[in-house]
């Protein structure tokens, strides 16, 4: 564990208590994907139900428990306590256009042929585009509440962080993970358009509007 | 182990 590891993890922690403290506070999903935050369901499920077989540390079991836990919670209040702020009409990105190329992806990329191998491997595609439903919204809005665009923030940062992490520990311990390297650059490449609008607007004090 | 298949990252 380096601090780039624990910072990038602590800042994945706080988007979604962001994300949570949205939701409760103003009693509304608005301006949330559903289908991003179903995808990270499936990111989380498919690749931490290793907690039952594969023991890291009491760290790492923890935050898999709530990373799965929070996210199918989410869902819930997203489908049931909040439903009728959620507007499936704006969140129309087709999720089978991710589904599909990952699956395939992990068939072929992947460490080992077997189900828990390319399982690993497909949540690591899948969370590398599984903000775009998210991101495709915001540009159909083309605003966004300010609460949001830190929940988005912090994500971003969160991986963004990782890519520090990798190369620290292939000059500290030479491992490098090309599955995960890979998946990491293009998930926060997807990131950059974002972030200038956050860091140059929205840290300014204005609101997160994109250009017409 | 530090190898990519310990999945030892989040």
């Amino acid at each position: 564990m380096n601090l780039f590891r624990l910072l990038g993890d602590l800042s994945h922690l706080a988007s979604i208590l962001v994300l949570l403290h949205k939701i409760q506070t103003s009693r509304s999903c608005r301006g949330i994907s559903f289908k991003t935050q179903a995808l990270y369901v499936a990111v989380f499920v498919a690749r931490y139900l290793d907690l039952f077989w594969r023991y890291i540390s009491l760290y790492n079991s923890a935050m898999k428990v709530f990373f799965i836990g929070s996210s199918c919670y989410i869902l819930y209040l997203m489908k049931y306590r909040y439903r009728p702020t959620n507007d499936p009409s704006i969140d129309t990105f087709r999720i089978e256009y991710l589904l599909v190329p990952c699956a395939i992806l992990s068939l072929i990329f992947n460490y080992n042929f077997m189900p828990t191998e390319i399982l690993w491997s497909f949540s690591i595609f899948l969370e590398s585009v599984a903000i775009l439903p998210q991101l495709f919204m915001l540009q159909r809005t083309g605003e966004a509440e300010a609460i949001t665009t830190h929940y988005l923030a912090a994500l971003g940062i969160y991986r963004a962080l990782y890519i520090p992490n990798w190369i620290y520990r292939y000059f500290t311990e030479g491992v490098i993970d090309p599955i995960a390297v890979t998946a990491g650059i293009v998930q926060t490449g997807l990131y950059l358009d974002f972030f200038y609008v956050y860091f140059t607007k929205v840290l300014q004090g204005q609101k997160f509007e994109l250009p017409a | 182990s530090a190898t990519p298949e310990a999945h030892d990252e989040l």
